[in-house]
């Protein structure tokens, strides 16, 4: 058996489980905080067949797109009057990113 | 040292970390959701030397038993006047599914 | 690739971050409980590549400092008019707790 651990965009979260629930696979869904941007996001926890590995990546692709977002950073410490000049910084968010992981054994009591 | 993934029943969560502490083993819970019927249960990351693991997974059989829930799919479209008719479909839930993953190094600090 | 999953003090996650963004790690944050004190603790996971992971372990012995703390342990059931006798037991916290855990494989898209 392998864990896949796939941390993803709150807006793809819904589209992807329901994608895996479709097949007939099973996951667990971990509210998360993303370390850079503060911001929710969701990492699923997906146990399944060594021969599955590749069909679940796979549908991973399929229900999880990048795009691109233009973030204000914090405008530096300004002087009275001054006007802050920040130029947005391109940061490319959504998508996924799965690891996977080896699981020695498991069992269903 | 390996680390034990427990997804369990909300209801079974309380009596099984009594049961781990009670024996002197440590854990860290994690508030989930399961990924088809959307609702609330926990999961246990329970960090064991190697020749523990045997004795949390037997202590995770006693505290967390399977039970049959009937669950009424949500009922297709209907025609005004139309009663809906869905049997309920039998779901087996609580139990617990455990993963050991291999752990390569660990410290406290 | 490796995973590291940190468990730390409430306290010390944000200080952690910072210390990680810093150098241009990536972290996921998941808000967790311990089993024992049942209060509520951080668990990071840091994906990073197999050389850095001394780099990561250092940055989190800087940020998480372990402190004693005096719990009282839940007093007996009492005679009216009898006064509790409880002598506070003395419980290390804080600090880290951290697995290294090999990733198999790993992919963004
Ligand atoms: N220290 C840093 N310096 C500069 N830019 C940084 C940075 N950390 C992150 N970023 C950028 O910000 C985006 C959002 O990161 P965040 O940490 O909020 O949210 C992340 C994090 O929750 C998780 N993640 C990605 N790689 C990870 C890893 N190696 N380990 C743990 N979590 C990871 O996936 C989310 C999306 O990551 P993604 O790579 O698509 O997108 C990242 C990345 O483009
Ligand atoms: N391989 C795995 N990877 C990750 N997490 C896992 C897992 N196997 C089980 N879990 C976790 O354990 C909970 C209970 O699973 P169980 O198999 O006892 O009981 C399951 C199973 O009998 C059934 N079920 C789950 N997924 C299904 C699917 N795609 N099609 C049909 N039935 C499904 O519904 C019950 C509740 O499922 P739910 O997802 O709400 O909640 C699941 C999920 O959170
Ligand atoms: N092997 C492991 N697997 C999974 N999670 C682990 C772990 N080792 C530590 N943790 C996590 O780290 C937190 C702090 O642990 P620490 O060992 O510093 O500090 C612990 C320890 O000194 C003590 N303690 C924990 N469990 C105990 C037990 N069964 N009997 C006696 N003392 C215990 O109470 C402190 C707070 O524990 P709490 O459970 O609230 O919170 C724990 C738990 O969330």
């Amino acid at each position: 058996m392998k864990l896949i651990m796939s941390i993803v965009n709150q807006e793809d979260a819904r589209g992807l489980l329901e994608g895996l629930m479709q097949r007939g696979f099973q996951a667990t869904v971990i509210s998360t905080t993303g370390g850079f941007l503060r911001e929710g996001n969701a990492t699923l926890l997906i146990g399944v067949e060594n021969n599955k590995v590749e069909e679940v990546l796979r549908i991973i692709r399929e229900r999880c797109r990048t795009r691109t977002r233009y973030i204000s950073p914090l405008p530096p410490l300004m002087e009275p009057g001054e006007l802050p000049v920040t130029t947005p910084v391109e940061v490319q968010v959504g998508g996924a990113t799965s690891l996977v992981l080896d699981v020695e054994r498991w069992e269903k009591c």
